[in-house]
């Protein structure tokens, strides 16, 4: 499930781009 | 008799030099009307959109919620609003697809 971690990370870079 | 030479310097009128000082004052903030609790209150999102995210939120499991599982708890809302709903937070970093393009789980799992 490496695809989970993988997405997750890149779904927490969004948001903390979303948030700038 | 004295020559009375007025050395006449006047004439001071530096020509019409209008520099408008007037500029378009553009505020800060991107024009967000946020003007509180209408149907986008919370953070940007829409009704639907909290709801799917509250719902995606509220899910224990580690592959997180499917498609299914939303359009069975949030009934009244179809599948293409769920979807276009889950596609947006997803976009927007607060979920993400975990096994499958079907299944969703939140990043602010607090």
């Amino acid at each position: 499930l490496d695809r989970i971690a993988r997405n997750k990370r890149a779904a927490l870079e969004k948001l903390a781009l979303a948030q700038t | 008799s004295k020559p009375q030479t007025m050395s006449s310097a006047g004439g001071g009128m530096t020509g019409g030099m209008m520099t408008p000082m007037s500029r378009p004052a553009m505020g800060g903030m991107g024009g967000g009307g946020y003007t509180g609790a209408n149907d986008m209150a919370y953070n940007g999102l829409s009704a639907n959109q909290n709801q799917v995210l509250s719902l995606i939120r509220g899910c224990p499991e580690p592959q997180g919620i499917s498609i299914h599982d939303l359009r069975q708890r949030l009934s009244g809302m179809s599948v293409p609003v769920i979807k276009q709903a889950v596609e947006f937070l997803s976009n927007e970093g607060h979920i993400f697809s975990t096994i499958d393009e079907d299944h969703y789980k939140s990043t602010d799992n607090d």
